[in-house]
């Protein structure tokens, strides 16, 4: 069991890293509270924005720790690869430039994995290979509006 | 083995059978608030029994099926790009509901589309699925509770 | 004290009322669970979208949710009218229709009330007064970079 | 009695003095994620004392100093339409910290703050400050929570 869950945290760890370079400036890793024994202890995150002091996770921004988090679940994924991955509004705190970048990211995992997600943001909908229109009748039914390739 | 239709009836705000086509590559859903969009999320997340009724925002099972059809039964059917179709049906009675899962057209379990999915890397704990809202959850969970997601995986 | 809090309900109700019909299509208002003696129930809220059977609340959409939510402070606010209003991304959940509604009802209401908005989305950022931007220097401290005008 | 400057020396992620100011009407803040818009909300509620360290997201109210400037203080003023100015200093000490209040630069009480304020509408129960996140705070309350805040307000 000990050993099963270090080597999960050690891969899922060192994938949050390689994420977490890309998406925010800085560096930052997962820290297991009680590292000799795992289980009686939580785990939380070390992060370091570029040229910041180390942070307390609770003043990060609210699209800072989005971002945290995203890289969280991406290496987690990482982890344990799927055929598909659905993702629903993802991206609601970040700003512009963040919604690029992690569009941008995802728009490269895509070449090998069946990716669908939910988005109001315009940044993530230009990136995307196909857009899924949906919208509601009259009768407040959903209406697939149809698939278009975009650009 | 990506998802290449799901066709959808009578379920949440879908009234009758809406058919829709999946691509490879990167797909984006958009439209207005209350659309639907979250529900077809749901809707894979039905077929493929990854989540509870209060993970689908009902507070039962037949709260699924479309309000205003008048009609008794809900039924989505995933098709992947091997072939492989699965389906669920759920369906009111006088006391409760009966629920169907098949797969290939063949009468199945939860049990057995749950080991199926499994063999192919679709598992619950994998975060394969990300619902509306889970972002905000994991910010907010004690470091206890995120420990605890490296649990279920390991 | 029921005397004072039926009133407060009563007033923040009709306020409810009105903000709802201008934000969403259809009706909405505030329910208690139990009328006779409010302290021994709770409050929630009965949402009739145009068209739509009358709805459970937590089939509602996020969106349709945070509507909801902005409508109830809104009433609040109204119930209690003060000089200014700080608001830090309300509108975080909307699809542009929506923000844009909620803007133009700020923008009126900012007619005889200071309004101080934190927005990424372009609708609302559009309808403003006037933009305070605010960027990061390289040794990330947090730049004022000047109150601009709009339109 | 509406905001015209805030004068922010040393909080959060304001190094230095820096000087806001503020005018009638409809105003926005916006710049990147992590940029200082929320701290701007906050120094707001620290200065008109309308939220407590938590709700300015500091675990102790001495970690609301600058952290790379060094220094030992932090301090808010906001100036009113009516020539009005409350002041909020905190000053890192030995054991803990001294928190210095200022209404028209007189010392005064968080008290005699809090009763001026409300004598003109300002109110920490009245939704005067929206805080990000606080939207899906109210979403996702008991029924129970949602009533007791009509309660407070009565
Ligand atoms: N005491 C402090 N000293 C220095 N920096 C601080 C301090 N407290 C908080 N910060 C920094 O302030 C930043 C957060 O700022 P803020 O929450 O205002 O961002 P924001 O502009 O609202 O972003 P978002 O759009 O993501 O909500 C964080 O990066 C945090 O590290
Ligand atoms: N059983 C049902 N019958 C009919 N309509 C339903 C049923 N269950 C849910 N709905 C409707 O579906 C709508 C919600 O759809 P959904 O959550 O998919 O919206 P969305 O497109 O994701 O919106 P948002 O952008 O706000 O997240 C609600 O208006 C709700 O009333
Ligand atoms: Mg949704
Ligand atoms: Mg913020």
């Amino acid at each position: 069991k000990f050993e099963a869950f270090m080597k999960a945290f050690r891969e899922i760890d060192s994938n949050f890293r390689k994420v977490f370079a890309r998406l925010m400036s800085g560096s930052g890793n997962l820290v297991l509270e009680n590292e000799e024994d795992p289980f009686s202890g939580g785990l939380t995150f070390a992060i370091k924005p570029q040229d910041k002091k180390i942070h307390i996770l609770s003043s990060l921004s609210g699209g800072e720790k989005s971002v945290v988090t995203l890289a969280f679940i991406f290496a987690i994924q990482q982890f344990m690869p799927a055929p598909f991955y659905a993702m629903d509004e993802i991206d609601m705190f970040l700003d512009g430039s963040n919604v690029e970048r992690v569009a941008a990211m995802i728009k490269e995992l895509a070449g090998n994995t069946q990716f669908i997600l939910v988005s109001l943001r315009k940044p993530m909908i230009d990136r995307a290979d196909r857009i899924l229109g949906v919208t509601l009748r009259p009768d407040k039914s959903t209406l697939v509006t149809g698939v278009k390739a975009n650009g | 083995m990506h998802v290449t239709e799901l066709e959808i009836n009578n379920f949440k705000s879908f009234s009758g059978v809406t058919r829709i086509p999946f691509f490879e590559g990167f797909t984006v859903i958009s439209g207005p608030n209350g659309s639907g969009k979250s529900n077809i999320i749901d809707s894979l997340l039905f077929v493929l029994s990854l989540s509870t009724s209060s993970g689908l925002r009902a507070e039962k099972l037949t709260d699924l099926i479309n309000l205003n059809s008048g009609r008794n039964l809900s039924e989505v059917k995933a098709t992947f790009s091997d072939g492989t179709t699965i389906k669920r049906r759920i369906k009111r009675a006088a006391h409760g509901y009966y629920s169907y899962y098949y797969l290939n057209e063949r009468v199945s379990t939860q049990m057995e589309i749950l080991e199926f999915l499994s063999r192919h890397g679709i598992k619950p704990e994998g975060y394969n699925v990300v619902m509306q809202g889970d972002i905000t959850r994991i910010m907010e969970m004690s470091n206890l509770e995120r420990r605890r997601i490296i649990d279920e995986i390991a």
